[in-house]
């Protein structure tokens, strides 16, 4: 475990959470995009399955009984629960285009041809573009509330802090991981013109507000 | 462990 890791999952749970109290506190899941909730939820399933046959750690088994619970608490609250604030018609992304080329892939390109590690390896290349969804809908809504900018922000760091995690264990563990680290890369280059915009307006009080 | 090489991170 080193700095940039630890920040990482904490900046990760701090995404969770923020979403969660956007949910419980305004009851309405308005402006987010429940099929990419649907796809985190689908990450940490296939990525989680050895939770029961693989202890690394504490705080590792807490987190992933975290990230697991919250993830389906989350699609469970906007489905069911807060199934009318739900926004279909922005939430319009076709999550197939998503899930079939990364399943394929995983086939493809994978450390080892086993059960385990192709799920791992589908939920490393899924996750890269979970949030298209997400970011699609706030295109299309031409705004997103500030909280869920705060939100993606959490969301959109986390993997980034994780590509320092991944230098640092270069160099000082000589360990790397390039599935991980090419999809790390790929999924926090696709937040780089949302985090322009926070860093640009929301930051400054203003509102998200896409160029229309 | 028995089912391949673990993966560490979250």
């Amino acid at each position: 475990m080193n700095i940039f890791r630890l920040a990482g999952d904490l900046s990760h749970l701090a995404a969770i959470i923020i979403l969660l109290i956007k949910i419980w506190k305004t009851r309405s899941c308005a402006g987010i995009s429940g099929r990419s909730q649907v796809l985190f939820a689908i990450v940490f399933i296939t990525r989680y399955l050895d939770l029961f046959t693989n202890f690394i750690s504490a705080y590792n088994t807490a987190m992933k009984v975290f990230f697991l619970g919250s993830s389906i608490g989350t699609v469970y609250l906007m489905y069911l629960k807060f199934k009318a604030t739900y926004d279909h018609n922005h939430d319009t992304f076709r999550i197939e285009f998503l899930l079939l080329p990364t399943a394929l892939l995983s086939l493809v390109l994978n450390h080892e041809f086993s059960v385990m590690e192709i799920l791992w390896t589908f939920s490393i290349y899924l996750e890269s573009v979970a949030i298209l969804p997400q970011l699609f809908m706030v295109s299309k809504t031409g705004e997103a509330e500030s909280i869920t900018s705060h939100y993606l922000f959490a969301l959109g760091s986390y993997r980034g802090l994780y590509i320092l995690n991944w230098i640092y264990r270069y160099y000082f563990e000589g360990f790397y991981d390039i599935i991980a680290i090419v999809a790390g890369c790929v999924q926090t280059i696709l937040y780089c013109d949302f985090f322009y915009l926070y860093i640009t307006k929301v930051l400054k009080g203003k509102k998200l507000q896409l160029p229309a | 462990n028995i089912f391949g090489d673990s993966h560490d991170e979250l």
